[in-house]
């Protein structure tokens, strides 16, 4: 656990983050596990190729079969031997908004989770604990939908054209002023993608020669803008300032591998609150690291932008520090605004930079109005320039809903992640087979989870991943904390050894 | 390879494959350790030097596909703790079926080939090659 | 319930599980019958 804390005195709030090891027998056990049905997908593998089995698999045609193999057959070994026996816990199909509530449509197979079919009903009233919802503006009704709908008749939905050209609308000049002054910071600049927002700025930031320091569990969209940039990159360990400054020190000491000349710019990429682990970043060390050696720090926001810090402003609000001090502010509105894109935000001369230069402001079509709006509505109500304290009281409920879920699970005894205010919590399953008992368990009692298995998270730390929402009742909550507890009883979850006196 | 009980549950899954030879009734006591030598490294050998890629999609775009596991292992760093483990412990196993078949020409052969089989494909020198 | 889902059998289909039960009941048995008569 990390409960040890360096650099003491960086911090204005208690840092309470605690990654419980996995015990020993469920670890051996779990490998066993996979070693079971790594074998038995061996020998239906077999069966498939001696025809003595059906291969609902997507292959190659025999006329095809001289060319170069499409489908990398044992890329898909995981896929087709162990996901496919457990899938019915993924990808359901709702039939509402994400909401703290939402109606699933019920399904069935009859070929193992090869193939599904439609029941026709619906599964109504489903607790939702899975979705990015933090603040509950999920809703398709309220202010924000009103206005949205305006936009709609208003402008259209499609803008067809990039911000160069003529998908430059003034709803974008007012929701870039808006997030500016949001953040704190000069200018900033939306797109209306989260994922490109990364992936399409980075190779505009940096290029070869240039070296990126990014963390181990960082998102696939950062990874790929750094891989699309071209400039070196180095791994340090999950939320470790004592590997990210050795990182530091090697690269300013030694400079470019062969030549040893200086790198001509380090970057810092890390996260705000990483979403499989629910840890939040220590960012006042980062922050004294990167002064300390004259980096640059890129933040992604995506999941902390509107779910920490007293009034939503983020991570940096949560530890009281100055958004100047973040060369790169980056976030999305997907998760806390109900609504979908990213933005970036920095200096003027940054974003200027960033509106000639970025992949996304040259070829992508920019945020489609409607989105725009229901962003503007949603961070005028945080704001509070709505004229209500609607959105404050969000952001408080928040916070409180993520302490009472996260202090509850853990007097139960299971293996929580992450740090104690974060909207992200992690429960361990471990075992394969109870991925998929847990999902479906859980919808048999209503509650719609989120599970998470290898190779998203390492092979032996399989999890359910709840998303607590401003929009959850304290009821909501109590009857998900006691099915959690029901389910954990039958499938032997409540592993953990450091029982919270309550 | 790095995580945590892998090790232990490796081990345990080598003592279980003895047990389960050391129960067939009519296998003798050099029978089952050199059956035992021959079946890890085979499975060694088959799992970390033959099959390429990764049984699942990786973003590395397509880069580990033509490594074998054991030239993906600690992104082909020689001589981590993982490697030297996993030279070690068929190294163990040799001397352990040695010890029970008394050294018996046959028996000393066969192994020792089993052996060589698994370990020269871990030399530094054999990395990535074909 | 606990042995399917340690044993992952709770993820494989009905024949499949015979499989894995009919060679865990075998190993089990010889095991046992050599354990005896070595004892």
């Amino acid at each position: 656990s990390h409960h040890v804390m360096q650099n003491e005195g960086l911090y204005k709030r208690p840092f309470n983050e605690a990654f419980e090891e996995t015990p020993m027998l469920v670890a051996v056990l779990t490998y066993m596990g996979y070693g079971i049905l790594t074998l038995f997908g061996y020998l239906r593998d077999f069966l498939r190729v001696w025809k003595i089995e059906k291969c609902h698999n997507a292959t190659e045609r025999e006329e095809q079969k001289e060319f170069v193999p499409l489908f990398q057959d044992f890329e898909n070994f995981y896929t087709r031997n162990l996901y496919m026996r457990i899938r019915d816990s993924w990808n359901r199909p709702i039939c509402s908004v994400p909401g703290a509530k939402m109606d699933v449509m019920e399904r069935f197979t009859d070929d193992y989770n090869w193939t599904f079919k439609y029941t026709g009903k619906v599964i109504r009233g489903v607790i939702n604990m899975g979705s990015y919802n933090y603040l509950g503006f999920a809703q398709n009704a309220g202010v924000c939908e009103e206005a949205a709908a305006k936009v709609l008749k208003q402008y259209g939905a499609g803008v067809c054209s990039t911000r160069q050209e003529m998908g430059n609308l003034d709803k974008h000049a007012e929701l870039e002023k808006l997030v500016a002054r949001f953040l704190g910071v000069e200018a900033a600049i939306n797109y209306g993608m989260g994922f490109a927002t990364n992936s399409m700025n980075i190779p505009a930031l940096v290029s070869k020669g240039c070296l990126i320091l990014s963390d181990e569990l960082n998102h696939a969209s950062l990874v790929l803008g750094a891989r699309l940039s071209g400039a070196t990159i180095r791994i340090f360990k999950h939320n470790n300032m004592t590997s990210l400054e050795k990182l530091l020190r090697d690269a300013i000491v030694h400079g470019q591998p062969r030549t040893h000349r200086p790198w001509r710019k380090i970057l810092i990429i890390v996260e705000g609150i990483y979403s499989m682990e629910g840890s939040i970043v220590r960012l006042p060390e980062v922050i004294a690291l990167k002064k300390k050696y004259k980096a640059y720090l890129y933040l992604d926001e995506a999941h902390s932008i509107g779910a920490l810090g007293p009034t939503g402003r983020g991570v940096v609000e949560y530890f009281g520090l100055n958004p100047k001090d973040v060369d790169i502010m980056m976030g999305t509105f997907t998760k806390s605004f109900g609504a979908a894109g990213g933005y970036i935000g920095g200096s003027k001369e940054l974003i200027d930079y960033l509106g000639m230069h970025s992949h996304s402001t040259v070829y992508a079509t920019s945020m489609s109005p409607p989105v725009a709006q229901q962003i503007i509505c949603a961070m005028k109500s945080i704001m509070g320039e709505d004229g209500t304290s609607y959105g404050q009281n969000c952001v408080q409920q928040l916070a409180e809903n993520t302490r009472y879920f996260r202090r509850r699970l853990m007097e139960m005894g299971f293996i929580i992640y992450g740090n104690s205010d974060s909207p992200i919590v992690p429960l361990m399953l471990y075992m394969p087979a109870k991925i998929g008992a847990f999902g479906r368990e859980m919808l048999k009692r209503n509650i719609g989870v989120v599970v998470v298995g290898f190779p998203a998270t390492p092979i032996i730390e399989s999890r359910a991943r709840f998303c607590v929402s401003a929009a959850h009742t304290r009821e909501m909550l109590d009857i998900a904390l006691k099915v959690i507890g029901e389910v954990g009883d039958l499938l032997q979850l409540k592993y953990s050894r450091h029982r919270l006196i309550p | 390879l790095n995580s945590r009980g892998i090790w232990l549950a490796y081990i345990i899954l080598v003592v279980l494959l003895h047990v389960i030879l050391l129960s067939i009734p009519f296998f003798s006591i050099p029978v089952v350790w050199t059956l035992t030598n021959v079946v890890h490294n085979l499975v060694m050998y088959l799992f970390l030097h033959t099959v390429k890629g990764t049984p699942f999609e990786t973003p590395d775009q397509g880069k580990a596909r033509l490594l074998t596991h054991w030239e993906q292992m600690d992104y082909g760093i020689q001589f981590t703790s993982s490697r030297k483990f996993l030279s070690i412990s068929p190294i163990v196993l040799y001397l352990l079926a040695s010890f029970y078949t008394k050294y018996e020409a046959v028996y000393f052969v066969i192994n020792t080939a089993s052996l060589l089989s698994v370990l020269l494909p871990k030399l530094p020198q054999f990395h990535g090659v074909r | 319930y606990q042995y399917l889902l340690i044993t992952c059998s709770y993820v494989l289909e009905p024949w499949e599980q015979s499989i894995f039960n009919t060679i865990l009941l075998t190993i089990a048995a010889m095991v046992v019958y050599t354990s005896y008569v070595f004892i």
